[in-house]
């Protein structure tokens, strides 16, 4: 464990954390995308599957726990309490996800390490998490003010991202058999959406002024 | 062939 994977696991953590904050503290989901955040309990819970089979460290199965219970609570609320699903934009979510995930799963079939089920599964989840952003970025632009928390829930998602980059490089260089090809090119593509919010959210710092997007 | 390591990253 290097110290860019570690703050990146980290960074991953808070971003959920300040999510879940957002919808406790106002109960409010706005800004946020229901699409987004059902493909990510799908990423989590294709790839964590081998919670079951194998046991990498106690930190790795706590944070598979974690991620699979936050996420699944996430959407859980967004359907199904009250007050919370009220705030929902449903008219600016419309992204068909069904499409990425179609599209995933066919990627998967084809480009894989092993034709063998569980890595086609890894693979899925590796690609369905470079897109599954793509719907929460569309309801942003869509609705063009950012809240103060929703704009550091998805300025956290990327920096994660990013520091994943930084760890794969370290890795390369200081490990003799470590080439996770498939996963660092989804990863890229991945981090490559978030560049133009990035941009933005830059903006709005330097200026000390309110995140916008352009519509 | 060399075994590929376990998918220790989340």
């Amino acid at each position: 464990m290097n110290v860019f994977r570690l703050t990146g696991d980290m960074t991953h953590l808070a971003s959920i954390l300040v999510l879940l904050l957002k919808i406790y503290a106002t109960k409010s989901c706005s800004g946020i995308s229901l699409k987004t955040q059902e493909l990510y309990a799908l990423v989590f819970l294709a790839r964590y599957l081998n919670l079951f089979t194998d046991f990498i460290s106690v930190y790795n199965t706590v944070m598979k726990l974690v991620f699979i219970g936050s996420s699944l609570a996430i959407v859980w609320c967004m359907r199904m309490h009250k007050m919370v699903k009220r705030s929902y934009d449903q008219e600016l979510d419309t992204f068909r996800h069904y499409f990425l995930i179609a599209g995933c799963f066919l990627l998967a079939l084809l480009v894989n390490e092993k034709f063998m089920f569980p890595e086609v599964l890894w693979a899925f989840s590796i690609y369905l998490e470079a897109v599954s952003t793509i719907p929460q970025l569309v309801l942003l632009q869509r609705s063009g003010n950012v809240d103060n928390l929703t704009g550091q829930y998805v300025f956290l998602l990327g920096a994660y991202r990013a520091l994943y980059i930084l760890n794969w490089i370290y890795r390369y260089f200081t490990e003799p058999h470590f080439s996770r090809w498939i996963a660092c090119v989804a990863g890229l593509v991945q981090t490559a959406l978030y560049a133009d919010f990035f941009y933005y959210y830059f903006l709005s710092w330097k200026n000390n002024a309110k995140l916008q997007l352009p519509s | 062939e060399v075994e590929s390591p376990p998918k220790d990253e989340l």
